[in-house]
């Protein structure tokens, strides 16, 4: 994936079964954002993966004051990168299970 | 350890704790 400069990890085992999973997101690199960025430290929160959009998220995250709204699309697609790893890494678990 | 909460007017749930470390700038 695209280095953002925003990383985005699981915060717990996936298992392949949860609907939802919690995920932890950091700035490495705040030069890529566009907006100043306040170093807050790391942000866990839980995703829905199959009814949410982490652009939505991403704005939820700028509405709590811990990003510009400038920087929402570039936390939106660090989440979708993170995300589509996760669901296909999840696609080959079962499809190699077949 | 600092740890805060924010809770979004949508509600979800946003828990502020420190970056680690040792995953900071791995490559």
């Amino acid at each position: 994936a695209e280095d953002t400069g925003v990383r985005v990890e699981l915060n717990e085992e996936d298992d392949g079964k949860k609907s939802s999973i919690a995920l932890k997101l950091w700035v490495e690199d705040p030069k890529k954002l566009k907006g100043k960025y306040k170093d807050t430290g790391a942000i866990e929160f839980t995703f829905g993966l199959v009814n949410e959009v982490p652009e939505v998220v991403a704005q939820e995250m700028v509405e709590s004051g811990f990003f510009l709204d400038c920087d929402v699309k570039i936390v939106g697609k660090s989440i979708r990168d993170r995300v589509a790893l996760i669901k296909w890494r999840r696609e080959r678990t079962v499809s190699s299970g077949n | 350890s600092a740890t805060a909460q924010v809770v979004h007017s949508a509600g979800r749930r946003f828990i502020v704790s420190p970056v680690p470390e040792a995953r900071l700038k791995e490559q």
